[in-house]
């Protein structure tokens, strides 16, 4: 599922 | 996805492929912390929880995958690899990191952005990352001279972190909504902890002389 979640970050 | 964050996660990668070519090219973990190692596998695996449940990119999901990867394979090449095995400095590399574990996940439990099983790993992730290069810098101020693969690995591994930083700066001044407190405080305190490690490392890259670390 694509989110765009806050945790985009590694 | 800025400059700064794709300069520290390459950062990142490079620490990672000098680790893996100074135990391949060397056979050999002399100088490197097992329980640095361990606490980054832990670090990983506690962060990247949501690797099959939020596909960000195909970038962010390999990214997570090599990580996750790479820490594995070298803790089980520190532990069970019958040539590199026997290199461990076991004496040496003594931190009692279960302290700095229960100490992360308690501070999870009362500091994170939500109170979900995923958060609070999330959050225990990043506060062990700031604390996980502990062991490895006690080990190389007890194993006195510091070879030169160890010592780049330790550089970028604090570098990736500085980088990171200039990132949280940037999308806080051009993203409307971005704070991440947790992310930059941590980001701070790790990065910090290297301070003296980044001097001692400059000094004897200006000397052009072996990197000693005071005892």
């Amino acid at each position: 599922v694509i989110t765009d979640s806050a945790k985009d970050e590694l | 996805m800025n400059i700064f964050r794709l300069a520290g996660d390459m950062t990142h990668l490079i620490s990672v492929l000098v680790l893996l070519l100074k135990i391949y090219a060397t056979k050999s973990c002399s100088g490197i912390s097992l329980k640095t190692q361990e606490l980054y596998a832990m670090v990983f695996l506690a962060r990247y929880l949501d690797l099959f449940s939020d596909f960000i990119s195909l970038y962010n999901t390999v990214m997570k995958l090599v990580f996750i990867g790479s820490s594995l394979a070298i803790v089980w090449c520190m532990r069970y690899h019958r040539v590199v095995r026997r290199s461990y400095d076991r004496e040496l590399d003594t931190f009692r990191y279960w302290i700095l574990v229960g100490a992360c996940f308690t501070l999870a439990l009362v500091l994170h952005e939500k109170f979900s099983f995923q958060e609070v790993f999330w959050a225990f992730s990043i506060y062990l990352e700031a604390v996980a290069i502990l062991p490895q810098l006690v080990l190389l101020q007890r194993s006195g001279n510091v070879d030169n693969l160890t010592g780049q690995y330790v550089f970028f591994l604090g570098a990736y972190r500085a980088f990171y930083i200039l990132n949280w700066i940037y999308r806080y001044l051009t993203e409307p909504r971005f704070t991440r407190w947790i992310s930059c405080v941590s980001g701070l305190v790790q990065t910090a902890l290297y301070a003296d490690f980044f001097y001692y490392y400059f000094i004897s890259w200006k000397n052009n002389a072996k990197l000693q670390l005071p005892a």
